[in-house]
């Protein structure tokens, strides 16, 4: 089936790698001038580490949401779909997303570990982790968000490269994990993090290595509120929010403490719906509802951000 | 192709620490082959674990012998896996 339209494309449905990114391609085709594909580097099999810009104008601030690093997560990159085209057909039609495009750039990365993401669709649908081989092991991979240089080595991640939480021999060994760095360093002025996972329904703020609260955290922990009952307000589904380390478990070597190490605020990372009946096979049928109430904690924390520069 | 026949997701509920802990000492049997898909941290959250078949006698009597309650979430993990293709597949066509 060759996808005409991002109008065609079931948004309903869970799809390949390949349709994921022509659907991007088509994307970017259909709104030029507002969305561009930037190439941030490339997976261990070679594959684009693939970023869609949604901008209006030059030299902005950047706010960053990334999903599905975890591969097996598929309503994540499921999800991230559903945004790329929401912010397309919100903008200029919805106040509050317009008047973000127009002081913001949006980042999008849909699929954070492509080759993990192909692996589950050909191998094994059970895969979280990268596919790069370890030395000396015949078990393949790094969990990707034990990899980051933020308490990388600590609690909360596995040395063992059998282990699903295995941290990876350094800090960025991932080249997932290392185009990602490097793209908000060169940046320079991302002022929002958003990665994206699922599922245990939570919204979580630094930090995961260390029980010191972070320096934002009485306002992070407000804005989570926030964003939390503007998602609940949809279908009222419960989320937790908190600290990583206080509201699920230590854990080294993660996306967000990195991110806001370096700096950015609000940094945050959600574990989307869980319907407590099928895990990480959730159902198509819940994308979309799953897509829309995440959305709406996605704006709050946009809106924030925008509202309260720094 | 992996495939996951007769593999079954359990939801753990621990009613304490001490649970709580042997659920740890549980994901450290290696030989087992378990996927935790929720960590064991706090009573308040559930544990969710796929266990591969020929693990299941084991889990279970350890479930049991511990008084650790658990529902089974998913009964065969392969036969929701063939669902999603059944649909993805159905969807495209």
């Amino acid at each position: 089936l060759q996808l005409r339209s991002t109008e065609d494309y079931n948004y309903a449905n869970y799809h390949t790698l390949n349709e994921i990114n022509s659907f991007i391609d088509m994307l970017v085709q259909e709104n030029p001038g507002f969305v561009s594909k930037i190439v941030i580097g490339k997976s261990y099999e070679g594959r684009p580490l693939n970023v869609l810009k949604f901008s209006t104008g030059a030299n902005r601030p950047g706010l960053w949401i990334d999903t599905g690093i975890h591969s097996r997560e598929w309503v994540t990159q499921a999800s991230g779909t559903w945004f790329a085209k929401k912010i397309v057909t919100d903008y200029r039609r919805d106040a509050e997303l317009t008047d973000i495009l127009n002081k913001y750039d949006i980042f999008l990365e849909i699929v954070t570990n492509p080759d993990g993401f192909q692996f589950t669709h050909t191998t094994n649908r059970m895969w979280r982790k990268t596919r790069k081989p370890n030395s000396g092991s015949s078990c393949i991979g790094v969990d990707p968000n034990r990899n980051w240089d933020a308490g990388f080595g600590g609690a909360g991640a596995s040395s063992t490269p059998c282990s699903e939480t295995y941290r990876g021999p350094s800090a960025n060994s991932e080249p997932e994990v290392k185009a990602i760095v490097d793209f908000v360093k060169s940046h320079g002025k991302i002022k929002a993090f958003v990665s994206i996972h699922s599922y245990s329904q939570m919204l979580l703020y630094p930090y995961g290595y260390t029980q010191t609260p972070c320096k934002d955290q009485a306002e992070l922990h407000e804005l989570a509120r926030k964003a939390v009952t503007a998602l609940s307000s949809l279908y009222n589904t419960q989320y937790r929010f908190g600290s990583i380390i206080n509201t699920i478990y230590q854990a080294s070597g993660g996306t967000i403490d990195w991110t806001y190490n370096q700096g950015i605020k609000y940094s945050y990372t959600f574990e989307l719906r869980d319907t407590g009946r099928y895990g990480f096979i959730l159902p198509a049928n819940q994308i979309i509802p799953t897509a829309q109430e995440t959305w709406l904690a996605l704006m709050a924390i946009m809106k924030h951000t925008k509202d309260n520069p720094y | 192709k992996e495939t996951f026949e007769g593999h079954q997701v359990l939801r753990i509920t621990a009613l304490n620490e001490a649970q709580i802990n042997l659920l740890k000492e549980l994901s450290e049997n290696e030989h087992l082959g378990l996927d935790f898909w929720m960590d064991p941290v706090d009573v308040s959250l559930p544990v969710d674990v796929r266990v591969p078949f020929n693990s299941l006698q084991d889990v279970r009597a350890f479930l049991g012998y511990h008084e650790i309650h658990y529902e089974i979430m998913i009964q065969d993990l392969q036969d929701l896996i063939n669902e999603e293709q059944r649909e993805i597949l159905q969807s495209k066509a």
